[in-house]
């Protein structure tokens, strides 16, 4: 039923249509599939249970063109530039590492060529070096104090060796310098062999 | 301050600042957020040993401990609005659960759904002051997601105005809930409820399981904990036997369904707002996705910023692992994610108060809508966050194995809500029986609203073209 079309991978807006046209062909094409299977005097349980994979997939579908939206419409509210724009980046890397995960429903549905499966991965990787320098204010933004992250990977000060050495110390099993084990287990099987 | 994150941070094209307050929805939030918070770590009363390196038992006493002190402490800032009560245990729990999180999150928020006046009355102050520790007992060893095949019961007795609580195989035993093996001494247990002869399906029932002053369990009744599980270790998931249990008929929740004294059974509006509080958590739950793979994107992206690995060119030094593209890309599409799915967890709350409150008023028009949309975006962004946590965790090589990064703890914790309140992909289907009945509607020409409009529009589909 629909026009031969295909996105604009730089345009969020299109991408964002995109999604909601991928979402309803998965619908389409599940209610499809249902009707065969009841066409095979099926029940319609079993007819059901027999295109259940084309079901998933369309909810997942809409799901996922529902986060879009919903990302897309939140950036409307954002008065900053410079915050906009990393936001805007952000929605961008989401909603084109979607179509690259999912290439073969944007394919099957007319939204994306063959030729433009190089320039997704080719966007994608730009956009990777256009959020790189703003990747650590964009976790700082999170603002989880340490206290609840509780890791020394993720520390705010990044002092990450120091206190990695310093929470090993803590480890019961450094308690004592030779652990029981030795006396009861290791030393009497030396003394044997 | 770790030179390579000093750095970073100065570079950044945007202030930080402006970016916190978005996220927790003005700069009053944030700056109340933090009061509270501060709260918390400047009292002693939380300086705790690193519960790593405990025991289960001795993690699920010191979370016990920490549940008591909490809400004593929260009385006695008198902090009771919803958000900043939520603010409070966030930063005292970390990424742990709560000992008894059952009695807030489902116990309570039922009670408050599901019980008529003069039951609230009798219930919520006996809740609130916590003689009453409650949880939800809804599946059974046998039966999950799939409600209607639950197997306890509750068998009105008109002779006696009560109801009798069997579990009448191994397999109706309930199982998993948490706080019920030792914490709890009530249940709002659900049970396939019988009047006159006639099954009338699922219903929610408040049976106390143990005595209020002892805490011994009640007569008829088995209870006890499931043993060490993948993560929860501050969690007692019980299971329940219930043996000819006695409980007075006003113990069942009649705001909706009702049983007369002479065993009359009264249809709720719907079916559906017996799940009321499922509904609930999961349309919490979506938020909660993003708060998980928002912590597990701090670590991997800070750490990635720190870590200096190998050579990018040789002789030079090594570089930090975030300038490989391929950490890039394991990375950077994460952190978007959390993003997309913090803006989601604020729509989905929104909405699930808003459509909540239009049922109050007896306006049933978008529950269905609300049951699906919770249900598959529950799923979608429960998947995504417990795959993505993993990845943050190889991302951050053998250190991310260490208990010292708090990736395994999160996503041990996490990854349950892949399975709990409705398996995910049960949840799936559920979202498509909604999407094909609004498509058949559609499809007849009548127009479906809300997030499915786009269909619609489905004979009209058109994107502006671009040349190729």
């Amino acid at each position: 039923s629909a026009r031969s079309t295909s996105v604009n991978l730089k345009d969020l807006s299109s991408l964002v249509e995109a999604y909601k046209i991928r979402a309803s062909k998965l619908v389409e094409l599940a209610a499809k599939s249902l009707q065969t299977e009841l066409q095979l005097m099926k029940t319609k349980e079993d007819a059901w249970n027999h295109c259940s994979i084309d079901l998933v997939r369309a909810s997942d579908a809409h799901c996922h063109f529902v986060i879009v939206k919903l990302f897309c419409s939140k950036l409307a509210e954002v008065e900053d530039t410079a915050v906009h724009s990393a936001l805007y980046s952000l929605a961008h890397l989401y909603a084109l590492h979607g179509v690259y995960q999912n290439t073969g429903d944007f394919l099957q549905a007319g939204l994306l060529t063959v030729p433009q499966l190089t320039q997704v991965t080719q966007q994608l990787k730009e956009l990777l070096s256009q959020i790189r320098p703003n990747s650590v204010a964009l976790v700082d933004a999170f603002d989880y104090r340490d206290e609840m992250l509780n890791s020394v990977l993720g520390r705010y000060d990044g002092n990450v060796y120091d206190n990695m050495f310093e929470w090993a110390r803590k480890s019961p099993l450094n308690q004592t310098e030779v652990h029981n084990s030795f006396y009861k287990y290791l030393k009497p099987l030396q003394s044997k062999l | 301050m770790n030179p390579d994150l000093r750095k970073e941070r100065e570079a950044a094209t945007f202030n930080t600042e402006l970016l916190t307050h978005i996220l927790d929805g003005g700069s009053e939030r944030t700056r109340r957020r933090r009061e509270i918070e501060s709260l918390v770590i400047g009292d002693p009363d939380f300086c705790h040993e690193d519960a790593n390196f405990l025991s289960r038992s001795e993690r699920y006493e010191a979370a016990v401990k920490k549940s008591a002190l909490m809400i004593m402490k929260m009385r006695e800032y008198g902090i009771s609005d919803p958000d900043e009560i939520y603010y409070y245990k966030c930063i005292a729990n970390g990424s742990h659960p709560e000992a008894i999180g059952l009695h807030f999150v489902m116990f309570l928020p039922t009670l408050k759904s599901l019980c008529t006046p003069a039951q609230m009355d009798k219930w919520l102050p006996l809740a609130l002051s916590f003689q009453v520790i409650g949880t939800y007992a809804q599946t059974e060893m046998g039966h999950g997601t799939h409600i209607r095949a639950l197997e306890t019961t509750a068998t009105f007795d008109p002779a006696t105005q009560e109801f009798v609580l069997n579990s009448p195989t191994v397999s109706s035993i309930k199982w998993w809930p948490g706080g019920l093996g030792k914490t709890s001494n009530h249940a709002i247990v659900l049970a396939q409820l019988y009047t006159q002869g006639q099954c009338h399906g699922l219903h929610a029932f408040i049976v106390p399981i143990r005595a209020m002053g002892t805490h011994e369990p009640l007569p008829g009744v088995v209870v006890g904990d499931i043993g060490p599980k993948f993560g929860f270790d501050e969690i007692d998931n019980g299971f329940l036997k219930l043996e000819n249990v006695r409980i007075p008929r006003e113990n069942m929740l009649m705001k909706y369904a009702k049983v007369e004294p002479d065993g009359r059974y009264i249809k709720p509006p719907s079916d559906k707002l017996t799940y009321g509080t499922m509904v609930f958590i999961r349309s919490m739950v979506v938020g909660e996705s993003a708060k998980a793979i928002s912590k597990a994107c701090t670590i991997a992206i800070r750490y990635s910023t720190v870590r200096r690995q190998s050579e990018l060119r040789p002789g030079e030094p090594e570089p930090q692992i975030l300038d490989y593209q391929t950490q890039q890309f394991k990375l950077l599409p994460l952190l978007a994610t959390a993003y997309a799915f913090h803006f989601v967890g604020q729509y989905m709350r929104q909405t699930y108060l808003r459509i909540t409150g239009d049922i109050n008023l007896g306006d049933f028009s978008e529950l269905p809508e609300l049951h699906a949309l919770s249900a598959g975006l529950k799923a979608f962004t429960t998947w995504v966050a417990s795959a993505g946590i993993e990845v943050c965790r190889m991302s951050c090589g053998g250190h991310g194995y260490s208990h010292c990064s708090s990736l395994p703890g999160i996503y041990v914790n996490f990854t349950p809500t892949c399975t709990y309140e409705g398996e995910n992909t049960v949840m799936m289907l559920q979202t498509a029986r909604y999407l094909l009945k609004s498509y058949t509607q559609a499809s007849a020409g009548q127009k479906v609203s809300g997030m499915v409009s786009y269909l619609n529009e489905m004979s009209q589909q058109r994107l502006q073209p671009q040349q190729v």
